[in-house]
């Protein structure tokens, strides 16, 4: 009775996550787990069909050393080469926005124009460089992300931001397509004698064969 | 697409968290395959807010980062796994090792070569022990081996041995299969190739006909 049939676990399960044994133990928490995380995952309205989140926002609290690793198909999508500059120009993030729906791939100029206006949008509420925000996107190729409801949703998503588990959960499940689970993992561990946590989440199902640099 | 955004509270400096972040990548989302088709988004940003208080790490090559690397190798392969688990139209996830390489990179490509097989993903869905398209997948990877150092086994049956197939349990083997996809469990498929220190490993799905009817009607 207390779910609410928005929650996002009733949209999908989580998938079963296969950590490999080590010095580790797995915790909750995906990819808040982590001290100085909040995320949160929304529906915007992109999606073509169905109200399953599919806008996605990580931030940290301060800058976070930030690494990146992208496709080599030579046909990369506007965020990915949006990504390469900004990394190439900052070593720290501050957020990883993400929308599903539409890969915003093969879109031309017009599609580069659109990651730079959500980029700064999201920079601009969250007081951050432009280059401190990075865009991942996954849908539809051919198709520029519907950019009036990405840009009326940034508010909202900024205000459901939160260093809980569901805050990560729901992340998770708004960054899916043809998934039919989520996936999201944290574990913790020892680095020189201090308790570390690693978390992480994806997604992916059909188009995969990656081969990232 | 493949997409993902790890995040860790150790604390690394910039140019060894981006090589510990490739290496991990390489180790794990580079390792895995469905379909054969690369995306134009596939995208992994991994971001370290160093807030746990841990020693600063400075180096690849020191102990805290060979622990920390450990740390990201299991939760970036955990996440690859799902993905290969969760492949469209799968029944069951495929992982394949291999040893006795000249490397590891060595070692990956080969068991890279055998999870994106068409044929060998077929015959799982069809649950047929076929070590003859096992065998022909590592042998065309591009890396080389003597075909009698070739060692094959499906779960814990062994299909073929320096190079000779066995007369093994056809239908103990079909079984282990069978299982695999009627609860959408993992079909380990471990190869050797010869005596090398080098050892890789690789997942994707078998290939069902949903996969077909997922894509024809999912328009890019």
């Amino acid at each position: 009775v207390a779910s609410s049939v928005n929650e996002p676990s009733n949209y999908i399960p989580a998938a079963p996550i296969f950590i490999p044994e080590g010095p580790w133990k797995e915790i909750p928490g995906g990819i808040t787990a982590a001290k100085g995380f909040k995320a949160a995952g929304i529906y915007g309205g992109l999606r073509a069909k169905g109200e399953k989140p599919d806008l996605a926002l990580v931030t940290c609290d301060i800058d976070a050393t930030a690494a990146g690793a992208f496709t080599t198909n030579m046909v990369a999508a506007a965020p990915v080469l949006y990504c390469k500059k900004a990394l190439d120009i900052s070593k720290v993030a501050r957020a990883v926005l993400i929308n599903a729906g539409q890969a915003n791939a093969a879109t031309g100029d017009a599609g580069y124009q659109d990651v730079l206006e959500c980029a700064d949008t999201l920079a601009m509420m969250l007081k951050v460089k432009r280059e401190e925000v990075l865009i991942e996107s996954t849908g539809v190729i051919g198709q520029r992300i519907k950019k009036e409801a990405l840009l009326n949703a940034v508010p909202r998503l900024v205000n459901s931001l939160t260093s809980s588990i569901d805050g990560a959960l729901s992340a998770a499940v708004a960054i899916t397509t043809t998934d039919l689970v989520s996936k999201s993992v944290a574990i913790e561990s020892q680095v020189g004698g201090t308790n570390i946590r690693v978390g992480g989440m994806a997604k992916g199902s059909g188009m995969i064969h990656p081969n990232m640099a | 697409t493949m997409l993902g955004v790890i995040t860790t509270d150790a604390l690394v400096k910039s140019d060894v968290w981006r090589k510990m972040v490739q290496i991990a990548v390489n180790r794990s989302f580079n390792q895995i395959t469905v379909d054969g088709d690369t995306s134009t988004n596939d995208t992994v940003i991994a971001l370290a807010s160093g807030l746990s208080g841990s020693t600063p790490i400075s180096s690849i090559n020191c102990n805290e980062a060979v622990q920390l690397q450990a740390c990201l190798d299991a939760v970036m392969q955990g996440l690859a796994k799902s993905i290969a688990w969760d492949g469209e139209g799968a029944t069951c996830l495929i992982e394949v090792i291999v040893t006795g390489a000249e490397s590891e990179v060595k070692a990956a490509k080969i068991a890279r070569s055998v999870a994106s097989s068409s044929l060998v993903k077929a015959a799982v869905y069809g649950r047929d022990p076929n070590w003859g398209r096992i065998a022909a997948a590592a042998g065309h990877a591009g890396i080389p081996f003597h075909q009698n150092n070739l060692h094959i086994m499906l779960g814990d049956i062994l299909l073929m041995d320096k190079g000779q197939p066995l007369a093994f349990d056809r239908a103990a083997a079909g079984n282990y299969l069978k299982k695999a996809g009627e609860t959408h469990g993992t079909v380990g498929i471990y190869i050797s190739v010869g005596d090398g220190t080098g050892s890789g490993q690789a997942w994707g799905c078998d290939l069902s006909y949903d996969y077909v009817k997922i894509n024809a009607q999912y328009t890019t």
